[in-house]
């Protein structure tokens, strides 16, 4: 969804 | 390996009791800093990020990184075995199978032992970026708990707006619309009820009331929480715990979803 991706978008992979 | 000691059972009890509704499984990952754990919700719309120092605990022994994947409705299984003043003592191998977790009564000469076995999770590590929000609002955790569960009575979405010495909950449902304002609050004598907002610009964004419901269990950690807003990034609602530790969630806006 627009928020999952808002979510994930925010915490970038490490 | 790892030896915690913690003063008060119940602080890892309420952290457990308010993330086990978000989270399932989980590694708390220890190391000489303390004890940290970071997990998305299932539907990855909602992060929890726990931090407790090693100063939470004394003594604090961590030789090396040790994760502790551990299933978080058998961890309060057990830990509904302690009572809230008992002291907590973690205690785990450098690679264990079982995390050890003793509860001694501090009035009494009882000692409790339990082991839970431990699970393999492969989880994703994700970098919290440092954020300057537009707007960080600490109020009463009690308050901001009533003002979501009243809320969430009449609708399934909550606005908050925050602008210059205020800040809105606005909610519209079918039977009706809510809208609660609080302002900047200053008291000597109860500043436990204070409500101070900082502001660099205005902000309203609109969040799902079933989260952050979800979020408040964790109301009884600390009796103030900080909620962090800027337009299109994750809310992020803070309990600070003593020795620096920490309780935030971090939720997604919902935007025109």
């Amino acid at each position: 969804s627009a928020q999952q991706a808002r979510l994930e978008g925010f915490f970038k992979a490490v | 390996m790892l030896e915690a000691r913690l003063e008060q059972a119940s602080i890892l009890k309420k952290v457990v009791d308010a993330i086990k509704d978000l989270v399932q499984d989980c590694n708390f990952d220890c190391n000489d800093s303390g004890i940290a754990l970071q997990a998305m919700d299932n539907s990855h719309v909602a992060l929890v990020s726990m931090m407790l120092k090693s100063d939470t605990f004394s003594p604090f022994r961590c030789d090396r990184n040790i994760a502790l994947g551990i299933n978080l409705n058998s961890f309060q299984k057990v830990l509904r075995c302690a009572q809230n003043e008992d002291i907590l003592t973690l205690k785990a191998d450098d690679s264990p199978d079982v995390v050890s977790l003793v509860f001694e009564s501090s009035e009494q000469d009882r000692i409790s032992e339990y082991d839970i076995k431990l699970m393999d999770i492969d989880q994703e590590h994700l970098g919290i970026p440092d954020t300057e929000y537009a707007a960080t609002i600490t109020m009463p955790s009690g308050e901001f708990q009533r003002i979501c569960r009243d809320l969430s009575a009449l609708s399934e979405s909550v606005a908050i707006e925050a602008e210059k010495n205020a800040v809105k909950f606005v909610c519209n449902g079918d039977i009706g619309n809510g809208a609660i304002s609080l302002r900047n609050h200053s008291s000597v004598e109860k500043p436990e009820q204070n409500v101070n907002i900082e502001l660099s610009e205005p902000v309203a964004l609109t969040f799902s009331l079933k989260y952050l419901v979800n979020f408040c269990k964790a109301s009884g950690l600390s009796g103030s929480v900080k909620l962090c807003l800027s337009n299109e990034v994750p809310l992020l609602v803070e309990y600070e715990l003593a020795s620096n530790s920490y309780l935030r969630f971090y939720l997604a806006p919902k935007i025109g979803d």
